[in-house]
């Protein structure tokens, strides 16, 4: 016969609204602890849906056509098993320079180690004219991030690996990372964003990582 | 495992969602909607110890334990989670980045007897 109370320690039951807000904080809590965030975060400014929503797909065609190089969104297990996996996607804001400006935020003490870094271009470009494209790192003595020779198939979107200079930024614990881009070959305006009001060719740049709590022993199997 | 109702005070799963449109979580959070944040709840008398949720024959093995050793009271079992899952969260940070990540063991799929 059911008594009144908990039945494993007794209390007694929660008003329902006492319960929910008692569940609701607790669900907040765990979520925030569990995400390595002290508070909600204060979106700042607002991502074009569009560049979202192109994003996602990409990535996620990315993972039919491109398997290893991009993943996709849904389910993925960090190299060692216990660490916990993230997925980065970060869009430019593109500066009067012509720079492509990412913004990153971390934890103090906190070790966000990369695995995978693209960088996703939107290009416009004649079918079969043979380009050139760098990307720098502006600030380190321009250090060199990418080179890629590619026969345009048009217009497109094209993506490029940072790694292994990446990781030395993110080591470094900056929080804004600017790329400059130089291209052989390209028409003028073949990487500008000038039209691109919806924001839906906006560049955007995809990092897999595994976070490292200070103290954290990786127990190598 | 059984899930909670009001006939029953023996161990079971509680269910209970939070959509996040409700605490003003939605806008940074893309997917999921909300988070089942279910607990574990219920008495587990001696004969129920170590009741599936998990394997039969653990239940088998502590039943005899108890037979054989004449357990009374003096040790009791609880009502635990006994199987999780990930939950699998996208969602802007503060920089307007979009991260993923799968939370390990975050939601409780089922109850059983320690």
């Amino acid at each position: 016969e059911a008594k009144p109370g908990c039945p494993s320690c007794g209390m007694p039951t929660l008003q329902p609204d006492a319960e929910r807000a008692f569940l609701v904080e607790l669900a907040k809590q765990q979520i925030l602890q569990k995400l390595h965030l002290s508070e909600k975060p204060n979106v700042t400014h607002s991502v074009p849906r569009t560049a979202v929503a192109n994003a996602l797909r990409r990535l996620h065609l990315g993972k039919a056509r491109q398997e290893g190089v991009l993943g996709s969104l849904s389910g993925w297990e960090g190299p060692e098993m216990d660490e916990q996996g993230y997925e980065i996607i970060s869009f430019a804001e593109t500066e009067t320079t012509g720079q492509l400006r990412f913004q990153f935020t971390r934890t103090k003490g906190q070790a966000l180690h990369i695995f995978q870094a693209h960088l996703w271009l939107y290009l416009r470009a004649h079918r079969g004219s043979n380009l050139t494209l760098r990307v720098f790192l502006v600030g380190q003595r321009g250090a060199l991030l990418s080179e890629r020779q590619l026969e345009a198939r048009g217009t497109g979107w094209h993506t490029f690996s940072l790694l292994p200079a990446l990781q030395g930024f993110f080591e470094r614990q900056e929080r804004t990372l600017r790329l400059e881009l130089a291209c052989e070959g390209c028409q003028p305006n073949a990487t500008a964003l000038a039209d691109d009001a919806s924001g839906s060719h906006q560049p955007f740049l995809v990092a897999k990582a595994t976070i490292r709590e200070p103290g954290h022993r990786v127990a190598k199997r | 495992s059984l899930s909670c109702n009001q006939n029953s005070n023996l161990c079971c799963r509680k269910d209970y969602y939070v959509d996040f449109r409700d605490i003003g979580w939605n806008d940074w959070i893309i997917k999921p909607e909300g988070y089942q944040i279910n607990y574990c709840m219920g008495q587990c008398p001696l004969h129920v110890a170590g009741t599936p949720g998990m394997a039969a024959s653990f239940h088998t093995a502590v039943f005899n334990l108890v037979k054989a050793n004449n357990i009374q009271t003096a040790g009791h079992s609880c009502c635990v989670p006994t199987r999780r899952r990930p939950l699998s969260v996208l969602y802007f940070d503060r920089n307007s980045n979009i991260v993923k990540t799968d939370i390990p063991d975050m939601i409780v799929d089922a109850c059983g007897c320690s």
